[in-house]
């Protein structure tokens, strides 16, 4: 038999010990990925839709920082970024600081499938994403409580370096524990 | 990050991955996830998806250079993943993780941090979910 196979993450970062049941969800929302992905490839599917499948099930769980559990930025926005890439032919497609396309990974299909183009960012994107039947959401959509928290904290944080050292606060390499979200 | 990589019965592969960013960014920050090479890399050889601190990701275009390692020095997947993941990344004082796979269907999911969510399934049944080392 032809081998086909489909690996999934959700992120690398300093989980913690954390307890049974919350390690419980997050393998759950794995599997259902997992199984997605690999429903796709059991039919013949290609990887690319594969990947694409796989990814958006992660996108639509607020658990992961991607699509609906997106962290905030220092304005309190959502920025959102996604990249595919079809090995059989090298075309690529890839979308960043989207804030209203639902899941961005179809974005960057629609960039890869339906324009000349590698990269769009920003409005450009969202407008082309929009073009060619993304699902488009209000920013409110991304919005977690979670999120909104860690902001504060990283906010909060901020605001004590700057009173400690001005300087070393503007800097953003030093916002190192935020950058997993 | 979120990511997938995979293998099809037709023998192609690909590569995804999708960010929320990074809490607190500025100035239009953007990581390695949307960065083809960097983040995110698929051809004949393998398919990459990257997580982890993203400015490192794009000094050492992971996801290409461990195509590269493959390609140009024979490395299986895993070593060439956990070279790059556990020598090249923290040698520069970086850390994450990637998944990978290779045309054979070989996987490989190396990561220097304390925990990276991550998964896999094959057509032999074979397939777990892990969130530690172990």
């Amino acid at each position: 038999q032809q081998p086909f196979a489909i690996v999934v993450h959700g992120g690398a970062g300093y989980f913690g010990n954390q307890p049974e049941a919350v390690q419980a969800a997050y393998k759950a929302a794995m599997q259902r990925a997992i199984d997605a992905g690999y429903d796709v490839l059991s039919k013949g599917g290609s990887a690319t839709d594969a990947v694409e499948r796989a990814v958006m099930v992660l996108e639509d769980d607020s658990l992961f920082n991607a699509g609906k559990g997106a962290v905030f930025t220092h304005a309190g926005t959502n920025e959102l970024d996604a990249a595919i890439m079809d090995g059989s032919n090298m075309k690529a497609g890839a979308v960043a600081g989207v804030t209203t396309i639902k899941n961005p990974i179809t974005a960057a299909r629609a960039v890869m499938d339906k324009s000349m183009h590698v990269m769009m960012t920003g409005r450009g994107a969202e407008l082309f994403a929009r073009e060619n039947g993304c699902t488009v959401v209000k920013p409110a959509y991304f919005y977690t409580k979670h999120s909104w928290d860690a902001l504060q904290n990283a906010l909060r944080k901020e605001q004590k370096q700057k009173e400690t050292n001005k300087k070393k606060a503007m800097l953003q390499p030093d916002n190192y524990d935020e950058k997993y979200g | 990050t979120v990511g997938a990589v995979a293998l099809d019965k037709s023998g192609h592969l690909a590569a995804a991955t999708s960010t929320g960013g990074m809490t607190n960014k500025r100035h239009g920050r953007v990581g390695d996830a949307p960065i083809i090479g960097a983040g995110t890399y698929a051809n004949n050889i393998c398919a990459i998806s990257c997580t982890g601190w993203g400015e490192y990701f794009i000094r050492l275009v992971m996801a290409k250079s461990v195509s590269d390692r493959m390609e140009l020095k024979g490395s299986t997947i895993d070593d060439a993943a956990k070279d790059m993941i556990l020598q090249q990344l923290p040698s520069l004082g970086g850390d994450g993780g990637l998944i990978g796979i290779d045309k054979q269907g070989n996987i490989t999911m190396p990561f220097n941090t304390g925990s990276m969510f991550r998964g896999y399934k094959k057509w032999n049944g074979e397939g777990d979910v892990k969130i530690y080392k172990d």
